[in-house]
Parts: C-alpha cells; structure tokens; sequence
C-alpha cells in the first residue's frame, strides 16, 4: 500500500538572486498546491494516471510554468504545446505536440491514449480530435503572458544581432529554432 | 516544462510531462517531452519524466534508459539516474534534470542545473519543495 508522488516545474540556471523572494514563495506555494492535489487522489485509493494528471493540471494553469498558461513563444510570436503521459500497468501511451488551442494538453494526451489507437497526435490533426471527443478549444490570446512575450523580443533581438543573447536558454526556455 | 510520477496504492506506475517548448523556436520543433521514453516513460519498473535540453534527451533515450538499466544491468534508481544526468549528458554538455520513482518507492530528483523546481510527497504526508 506503499504511494509516492513526485514533481518538477522545470530546470535551469535557476539561482538565488535570479528570482525574488516573493517569486519564490510563489513557485513554491504553486508546487505544495500540484504535489498536495496528487497525494488526496493517491491517499484515497485514487490511480497514479489521475494523480499525475491533477498536478501537472494545476502546474499547466499557472503562468509561473512553460506549460500551458505560462508556455513561451514561438518565433511565429503563437504558443506550441506538447504533452505526454504514459500507464506503466500496460505501456499504453499518449502524447500531442505542437497544438494552440488546448488549455490542459496533458488531459488531451490521457484522451489520446484512452481514446484513439495511437501514441502520438501533432497539431491540427490533435485539434480536430480533441473536438471530436469534447474538449473544447481555448483561443490562442488565453496563453498569452506579458513575461514570455518580453523574453520572445529579447530573442529576436539576439536574431538580428546574430549571435546568442547571455541569457539562460533553459532557465527561459530560450533557444533558437 | 512541467511533469509529474506517481506510485499508486496498488503499485502502478505512471509519468506525464507538459511543455510550451523553448522560446523563438521555428519550423514545429518539438522537443523531448511529448516523445515516449526520452522526456516520459513508466512500465512496472519506474516511472520519470524529464526536462531539459530536449535533443539531447531524445538521442540518449533519457526516460527509457533509466528503466531499461534498472532492468538489464540492475541498476538502482538513483544510481541510474545520476550517472545518465551527470556523467552521459554532462559529457556532451546537455542540461537539464529529471524526477523519477520506482515500484519499491524509492525517488530520485537530479539535475546538472544550478536548479529544478521540484517536489515530493510521501504517504505518511511527510513533503518538500525545493527550487536549488
């Protein structure tokens, strides 16, 4: 009866100094709240799929993270989702990439997985079958956010300039396509 | 880049990982985290999800070779998961981490970053957020 429930919210040259206090307490109260929503479905007898799927979830609602709400740019100035979530019990597997109009594409890849014969739907197609089975599409301004936006034009800068901006790629998710 | 792995009640295993890729890319680059078995993978060995430099993690085959050492060279949780982090990625200058469990439900959270928004939460409720 042993459970266990982990997270991440991605990693970089995250550093103290790099990021506020009030930042921080922000990204951390965000994490409690992802990691406390998997541990009640899990101490309830709830399945790991469901406990993952509520945290990343809520991680995916939050500007402070690269997905979902808080997704980058890309050089086109449109956020591209991916997602993926695998049932260790059987290796059945789902995934969705490169989509703009799914709030929780975690809850779209799980759909993917549950619901079709395949492992891996990309854009319009991911779409179109997140349609078909209910999910209703988000228009691409709800994924807006003025920090990604500010760290895409200092990206293009560094275009014009020819040369990597000294910036974090990973911390900012930055790098060119 | 977000992800989670849980070991349920009834010792089943899953992995999931959400991203809005790496700003400015171009031409539908897709990373690690949608691929099974490099940015996400679970069977009844393990369960991890990973972050990071997402070629890399695609060519190394990140998230299944940390099951597939455990299964064929019986490695441990952590020793897997250390060495593809800080020696097989580091060597080829990828960055990025990865948070894992196993069936026993051991943890593993390393990264080759100054940092990794990360967590855990066992079944007596004792947890952790770290950041650094």
């Amino acid at each position: 009866n042993k459970f266990l429930f982990v997270i991440h919210g991605g990693a970089g040259t995250i550093t103290k100094g790099s990021i506020t206090a009030v930042e921080e307490q922000s990204y951390k109260e965000k994490l409690k709240e992802a990691l406390f929503a998997g541990y009640e479905i899990l101490k309830n007898n709830g399945s790991s799929l469901d406990a993952v799927e509520a945290a990343i979830k809520i991680m995916e609602d939050s500007p402070l993270f690269n997905a979902g709400k808080g997704a980058v740019f890309n050089n086109k100035g449109k956020n591209e989702l991916d997602a993926s979530i695998m049932d260790g019990r059987n290796l059945n597997a789902g995934a969705i990439a490169g989509v703009h109009h799914i709030k929780n594409p975690i809850s779209l890849a799980r759909l993917v997985m549950e619901k079709s014969q395949h492992v891996l739907l990309t854009g319009d197609g991911a779409e179109e079958f997140a349609s078909a089975n209910g999910i209703q599409l988000v228009p691409e301004d709800y994924f807006y956010t003025e920090k990604r936006w500010q760290q895409l034009l200092k990206a293009r800068e560094g275009d014009k300039k020819d040369s990597i901006p000294k910036i974090n790629y990973i911390n900012s998710d930055y790098k060119f396509g | 880049t977000v992800g989670a792995v849980a070991l349920d009640k009834h010792g089943n295993l899953a992995a999931g990982t959400s991203t809005g890729g790496m700003t400015n890319k171009k031409f539908g680059r897709v990373g690690d985290s949608p691929i099974i078995g490099a940015g996400t993978y679970a069977d009844s060995i393990c369960a991890v999800s990973c972050t990071g430099h997402g070629e890399y993690f695609i060519k190394n085959a990140v998230a299944y070779d940390v099951s597939a050492r455990m299964k064929y060279c019986g490695h441990s949780l952590v020793q897997a998961t250390e060495d593809i982090i800080h020696n097989v990625l580091e060597k080829q200058g990828a960055k990025g981490g990865l948070i894992a469990i196993d069936k026993d439900g051991n943890l593993a959270m390393p990264f080759n970053t100054t940092g990794m928004y990360r967590g855990y939460i066992k079944e007596n409720g004792s947890w952790e957020v770290k950041i650094y």
